[in-house]
């Protein structure tokens, strides 16, 4: 290599450690570049024609802010198509080698839109000197030029009725950006083949309806998106599975949801041990409980230091409880709801009460002074 | 960090480095608890394996080591199961130590905020890291402080990129303090009432950092990942 270290594009390529050179490196990819997800092809190779050595480089590129911004001034049609030939190069399959756009396309796109920059006192990227592409149709050589029906807007635009591309972000914003105002019709999300939450109207894809992640303010794209039966309880996921199920110490929603805030403690003072097992609330019996099973508890709702553990008695208490497995000195379990059954006697009448203390953190040393 | 100064050692006893041979420093972390570190989840992009990354503590100049130094293996990295690497959204990851830090005045876990607490608008706040400083790397941490911009402000300057609620804007718009590239991963943390400070962001992205197109940082928003973040500790604590 002539750098120190292989380029970026090279990482993966054992020619590049074992021969010392970039020569033969080069790959395919597919295109992650969000500005170019439309073009005709899908692969590209690097380094590019404006020398960013990875698609994150060029995605943070001045050129990538430039193109997009100058495509909306409707300078020529194709602007956008070249941009992406020289932003994300076309990957030819068989040598694994970029392929140039056609110097037709570069020098149309230079002379409409040159002097569109001009007019804000911006200079043509001066990586793109269009000598350096070949001409289309020239001897054993190919390059890009635009089809008919290529996209002239990016995927981060949309595309006004009368051709011109504005940010997708600008419509439906209530202004009209498109010179026919075309970006202010059909605004509401059904028009726009998307879901709208009710509580904000902001439009979100039908996919991220019921997949586990809330995208409305109010949950709303995660509600009634099951329907369990009696005796099953939902998974944060949507799945159903059968509340004996819930808060048993294993896995049994694919999320794992099941085993989520099993432990936690009452608002009530004293603070009450509370375990959610099989979907239901339950105190925990003090018979045979140790300190340490007070440690695991606020170890489990993240919570740290030497927990204070009190007994309250309560002769006539009629909620749940639950109670410690006979057995449980000698199960080798990480966590405490597995270790406690239902539906035996608790012989001392009393209920945990634990306090937790808070993790330390976020304090700083004291800064030190030192005598002048 | 670009317009910052040189950090007192000690002073950001959360910062961390995550490094991977040949390159050593390649990205900011965040330690959270004895065994868990919040870094952004595109510094895995190409380096997926936990077995040939390695975090260090309680260090401020990356090229000497001090007394205070812990070294850890990486046991898990748990990328978002969001992440979109294309625009960026989703940007953090949970990384598990192979074994406990010992927590020292060097080396101490940063709060998390919880799920109803935000970072304010024109509030002011750190970010930390060994990044670009614009003509140089730096062996010595840095911190910059930045002002906490609303997301409607924050978007008008990236017309290119929508600024989601997964996301938090700060810096300056003349980009005078800004994290820059090799401060990903890294803290922007704010000081609440009683001197406790907690983590509202994770340096994530933003324009070409000393370019001529200025602006502020986009960081991910911590806030919005907390449920995120307990639960896939709880996890693989508890569970797996």
């Amino acid at each position: 290599c002539t750098q120190t270290a292989c380029p970026v594009s090279c990482s993966n390529s054992s020619t590049c450690f074992i021969q010392g050179n970039t020569t033969n490196c080069s790959h395919c990819e597919p295109i992650s570049l969000e500005l170019c997800l439309n073009l005709p092809y899908n692969l590209t190779s690097y380094p590019n024609y404006l020398g960013h050595q990875t698609q994150k480089d060029a995605s943070i590129s001045w050129e990538s802010s430039l193109f997009p911004a100058l495509v909306q001034t409707n300078c020529y049609k194709y602007l956008m198509f070249f941009a992406c030939t020289v932003l994300v190069p076309k990957c030819d399959l068989d040598t694994h080698q970029r392929v140039p756009p056609c110097r037709t396309l570069c020098k149309n796109s230079k002379e409409r839109c040159e002097s569109v920059l001009g007019i804000v006192g911006l200079q043509w990227p001066e990586h793109i000197d269009c000598t350096q592409f070949p001409e289309e149709n020239a001897d054993n050589t190919s390059c890009l030029m635009p089809d008919q029906d290529v996209e002239e807007c990016s995927p981060s635009h949309f595309k006004c009725k009368s051709g011109r591309c504005v940010l997708a972000s600008r419509r439906c914003d209530g202004q009209s950006d498109c010179d026919d105002d075309s970006d202010e019709e059909k605004c509401s999300c059904q028009e726009q083949g998307l879901w709208e939450c009710p509580s904000n109207n902001v439009c979100i894809k039908h996919t991220m309806i019921c997949d586990g992640f809330p995208d409305c303010p109010d949950l709303a794209d995660e509600k009634n998106c099951s329907s369990c039966k009696y005796n099953e309880h939902v998974c944060n996921n949507h799945e159903c599975v059968n509340r004996s199920l819930w808060c048993d110490g294993k896995i049994d929603c694919s999320d794992s949801s099941d085993e989520w805030d099993c432990v936690t403690l009452s608002k009530t003072t004293p603070s009450l041990l509370t375990v959610h097992k099989f979907a239901t609330e339950f105190h925990v019996c003090a018979d045979e409980w140790q300190d340490d099973l007070s440690a695991l508890a606020c170890q489990q709702m993240g919570l740290r230091g030497i927990p204070i553990t009190q007994m309250v008695h309560e002769p006539n208490g009629r909620k749940k409880w639950l109670h410690l497995d006979s057995n449980w000195r000698h199960q080798n379990v990480s966590a405490l709801q597995m270790l406690l059954v239902k539906g035996q006697p608790c012989h001392s009448r009393s209920k945990v009460s634990i306090v937790c203390e808070k993790e330390e953190c976020g304090f700083r040393p004291a800064a030190r002074m030192t005598k002048r | 960090i670009l317009g910052g100064r040189t950090s007192r050692p000690g002073r950001w006893p959360w910062q961390c480095s995550m490094q991977s041979d040949p390159s050593g420093h390649i990205c900011g972390c965040v330690l959270i608890g004895k065994k868990w570190v919040l870094t952004v989840a595109h510094c895995f992009e190409g380096r997926e394996k936990a077995s040939v990354w390695r975090v260090v503590f309680g260090i401020n100049n990356l090229d000497h080591p001090s007394d205070f130094m812990q070294t850890r293996q990486v046991n898990r990295i748990i990328l978002h199961p969001r992440y979109n690497r294309a625009v960026v959204d989703y940007d953090i990851s949970i990384v598990e130590l192979d074994t406990e830090i010992n927590e020292t005045s060097y080396v101490r876990p940063v709060c998390l905020p919880s799920r109803d607490q935000s970072a304010q608008p024109d509030t002011y706040c750190y970010i930390t890291g060994w990044g670009h400083m614009g003509n140089r790397m730096p062996f010595k941490l840095q911190e910059g402080e930045v002002r906490i911009i609303s997301r409607d402000k924050c978007q008008t300057h990236f017309d290119m990129k929508t600024i989601t609620s997964r996301m938090l804007c700060a810096g300056y718009e003349s980009g005078t303090v800004d994290s820059c590239m090799g401060d990903s991963g890294g803290p922007l943390v704010c000081e609440e009432t009683g001197g406790r400070w907690t983590l509202y962001g994770l340096t994530s992205w933003g324009s070409v950092c000393f370019s001529k197109i200025m602006g502020p940082g986009v960081y991910s928003n911590v806030t919005h990942f907390i449920d995120w973040i307990e639960k896939q500790i709880y996890l693989h604590t508890f569970l797996l």
